[in-house]
């Protein structure tokens, strides 16, 4: 019975049985994509193109979405302008050798939004930063060895913030590295703490909740099919 | 030809219904969803002559004609998938990421000889 699943569990792409430890909720993208698909007409799953993913509109049959495995560097009380900064970690190693990665995209979540009906949403900047490999083993990776990213002022409207970063993901893959980048929030510059009265300049940033990265790939080996068709 | 294929209807090729639990076989712990999926599966004779609604191959017409002449010798065509659909699936993998990965030819849609 071993080697029978064994073999199936290779056929379904997986080198072993997965025995998760500390699983995450299902990302909401995934619960819905998963049900679009298992209420498609059993005609329209047939003609389907296995290889392609709509929702994305890059080729692919496979989503993860990968849990952060990094840490804070700072948050709590404002040093400076800086609300939060923190490391954040995926580890790309688990994609298969043949997988083509073809997208990534992180996603910066808050347990709420801040929405004012003045339309005055306190601002921030978020910046994002590369982190070097050597600089995910020490204890703070700030200064040398990161490179900056993007660079975005927000107001805190919306419970999520998206960000694509498919060149960075496929650039640290072909080098067999995790991705490491290091996140920092801070109240904008022109949002001067003073004038704030006796709220902390950070405000609705405490509402910060985690970050993933979702990562679309295409294994060529569950495409066979599709392929033979064209 | 009218004539229809020795056997019962219920004897000949076609699609039965098998419904495949992820727990039956201890998956349970990591497949998300779903937690099981009609897979179905292909049974029945391919008697001569095969029909039209048997699917039958050219080399399955000649291979029925061969084996009504001398059944010892030659078997009768097999019963298999002709047309099968994906279904996707959604588990954690062993460090504990989210994956909704979709898999082709899992549904068994119409048998054929």
């Amino acid at each position: 019975l071993s080697l029978q699943e064994s073999l199936l569990l290779k056929s379904l792409g997986l080198s072993a049985k997965p025995s998760p430890k500390a699983p995450i909720p299902v990302p909401s993208v995934l619960w819905r994509i998963f049900e679009q698909r298992r209420t498609l007409p059993a005609a329209d799953r047939a003609a389907e193109d296995g290889c392609s993913l709509e929702e994305f509109n890059v080729p692919g049959n496979i989503i993860r979405v990968f849990a952060d495995r990094g840490h804070f560097l700072h948050e709590g009380q404002p040093q400076g302008l800086l609300c939060l900064q923190k490391l954040l970690y995926f580890n790309l190693s688990v994609l298969e050798e043949d997988e083509l990665l073809t997208m990534a995209q992180l996603e910066v979540r808050f347990s709420h939004s801040s929405y004012q009906p003045s339309g005055q949403g306190q601002l921030f900047e978020l910046r994002l930063y590369q982190s070097s490999p050597l600089a995910l083993q020490g204890p703070s990776p700030q200064g040398q060895g990161r490179k900056l990213l993007l660079e975005q002022s927000f107001a805190q409207l919306h419970k999520s913030l998206l960000f694509n970063l498919s060149t960075v993901a496929k650039d640290w893959r072909a080098f067999g590295r995790s991705l490491g980048l290091v996140l920092e929030i801070s109240v904008s510059s022109s949002e001067a703490p003073a004038g704030r009265g006796l709220q902390s300049p950070c405000g609705s940033i405490s509402s910060f909740l985690d970050t993933s990265l979702l990562v679309v790939s295409l294994s060529p080996q569950q495409c066979k099919a599709s392929r033979s068709k064209r | 030809s009218a004539q229809r294929p020795r056997g019962t209807a219920s004897a000949l090729c076609k699609p039965r219904r098998l419904y495949i639990s992820f727990s039956d076989v201890g998956w349970e712990n990591w497949i998300i969803a779903p937690q099981g999926y009609l897979a179905n599966y292909c049974l029945g004779q391919c008697p001569f002559p095969l029909t039209a609604e048997l699917n039958g191959t050219n080399h399955a017409i000649l291979q029925t004609i061969v084996h009504s002449m001398d059944p010892k010798a030659t078997p009768q065509p097999c019963c298999v998938p002709v047309r099968l659909s994906p279904i996707s699936i959604l588990y954690y993998d062993n460090s504990d990421n989210v994956v909704l990965r979709h898999y082709e030819d899992m549904v068994v849609d119409e048998c054929g000889c």
